[in-house]
């Protein structure tokens, strides 16, 4: 018996609308710890995981772990069907084929129930290894969605180096090319508007901008967004979900032959 | 030129 109450129905409204079109078919895994998915897009280039920890829902109860098979498509679909200010609740039985989504009016003058069927997803679980990551940069979520945005309108790729300088954006194409130079800055008023560079040495890779932009649907969930960076290796692009967990897009660079 | 990879080349099955 699964039951995973959620007051602000409205985050799994959001991590939906961002991982929908990224992943077509995912495997959702409840735990005593928590509520969570891994999958990787068709194409094998990018990966999400998501983190809904159970600490923060306010009742969670999940009485052996249960795997399930959703299109997210269709889920998608019946979460539209929650208001924004809805409590939405997940109920399964173990062994069950179906999912059902509640969704009680924040007044509870209104509650209604979606049942979903669920599918058998073969799905390969990949090992993430624990990373020393040669470059952190936090930056305004906004601000990362605007640049992949503008740079996508000039070139497929984008070059992101990490220097003592900042960030910087590279992208060409058949119209011309395009830079762009993110500095560190502290704002006093508000945490969520600095960028901060950690870094311990420089590096440099290439991405397919298609998914980056892909990713840049999360940024509804949080003002700011981390790119952690090591030289070959993925970028993991981490939005915070406030209070309750994260969801982290791994994107592979591109490599020269 | 460079070539996508695949992010299981990185990530190992579990």
């Amino acid at each position: 018996m699964l039951e995973l109450r959620l007051v602000q129905g409205s985050l799994l409204k959001k991590v939906l609308d961002a991982i929908k079109d990224l992943v077509t078919d995912a495997n959702f895994d409840c735990s005593e710890s928590g509520f969570s998915l891994q999958a990787m897009d068709s194409s094998h280039v990018a990966l999400v995981a998501l983190l809904l920890r159970s600490d923060g829902f306010e009742h969670y109860r999940c009485d052996r772990n249960l795997s399930m098979g959703m299109n997210l498509t269709n889920m998608s679909k019946m979460l539209k069907c929650a208001g924004n200010d809805d409590i939405i609740t997940i109920k399964a039985d173990d062994g069950g084929d179906s999912v059902t989504f509640m969704f009680e009016s924040p007044s509870q003058d209104k509650v209604s129930d979606f049942e979903m069927k669920l599918m058998d997803i073969d799905s390969e679980h990949l090992g993430i290894p624990e990373t020393e990551y040669h470059a952190i940069v936090k930056m305004p979520s906004a601000e990362f969605a605007r640049i992949c945005r503008d740079l996508s309108t000039i070139g497929d790729t984008v070059v992101i180096s990490v220097s003592k300088d900042g960030v910087k954006f590279s992208t060409s194409g058949d119209i011309g090319s395009a830079n762009v130079v993110c500095r560190q800055n502290n704002s006093v008023d508000n945490k969520d508007n600095e960028t901060v560079i950690e870094m311990n040495e420089p590096v440099s890779l290439t991405f397919a901008l298609r998914y980056l932009n892909s990713f840049t649907k999360a940024t509804t969930l949080s003002n700011t967004v981390t790119l952690s960076m090591s030289k070959e290796l993925p970028v993991v692009v981490e939005y915070k979900i406030a209070e309750i967990g994260h969801i982290r897009f791994y994107l592979a660079p591109k490599i020269e032959d | 030129g460079k070539q996508q990879g695949s992010i299981m080349s990185f990530f190992k099955k579990q």
